[in-house]
């Protein structure tokens, strides 16, 4: 563990947190694609399909659980509670393409032929565009919430900041392994117009909305 | 210490 890979953790634990905050205190779940909701939640099942075979710390463990727990339960929430709150002709980017290219991806890139490395291999390529039908719907309705940029950062922040954490890891440890962190620089790559517009507006006070 | 492959990261 490093400082770049812990706060890395925590900005995505924050996000997290951010989002049931944003859609308990505003009781909506407008302006947050379910499409990427559903995306994060096969992420997490299929990478940590290893919880029970692979111990490595309460901490990770911990942290496993929650970030399956937590994209379940939004999942769950957006499809009960919060149906009528977001709209999904808003929310229509096809993510057939981005479930079946991940799949592609995995099966060519992938250091092992086995049953749980190729599900962790497609989790991490599908994280890399899991965003996608969020920035897709943001592009289509040209602004977000505050508390909705907030958390958009954070999640974007903590793959970047493993990407520090996967360089870090190589000059110390000799540690290296290009997957996901060709993952993790596409993902970053992708959102580069998002960081950009929450620099230069959200965070000096201002409505995030696109040029 | 680290683990073969990247499983110990999150």
């Amino acid at each position: 563990m490093n400082v770049f890979r812990l706060v890395a953790d925590l900005m995505h634990l924050a996000s997290i947190l951010i989002l049931l905050l944003k859609i308990r205190k505003t009781r909506s779940a407008a302006g947050i694609s379910f499409k990427s909701q559903l995306l994060y939640l096969i992420v997490f099942v299929t990478r940590y399909l290893d919880l029970f075979t692979h111990w490595v710390s309460l901490y990770n463990t911990a942290m496993k659980v929650f970030f399956i727990a937590s994209s379940g339960y939004i999942v769950y929430q957006m499809q009960r509670r919060y149906r009528a709150t977001w709209d999904p002709a808003l929310d229509t980017f096809r993510i057939e393409f981005l479930l079946g290219g991940a799949a592609v991806m995995s099966l060519i890139f992938h250091t092992k032929f086995t049953f749980l490395e190729l599900f962790w291999t497609y989790s991490i390529w599908l994280e890399a565009v899991a965003i996608l039908p969020q920035l897709f719907q943001m592009s289509r309705t040209g602004e977000a919430e505050t508390i909705t940029a907030h958390y958009l950062f954070a999640l974007g922040a903590y793959r970047g900041l493993y990407v520090v954490n996967w360089i870090y890891r190589y000059a110390t440890e000799g540690y290296w392994e290009w997957i996901p962190f060709l993952a993790g620089m596409v993902q970053t790559v992708l959102y580069a117009d998002f960081f950009y517009v929450y620099f230069s507006r959200v965070m000096r006070g201002k409505k995030f909305e696109l040029p | 210490a680290s683990v073969a492959g990247g499983k110990d990261e999150l």
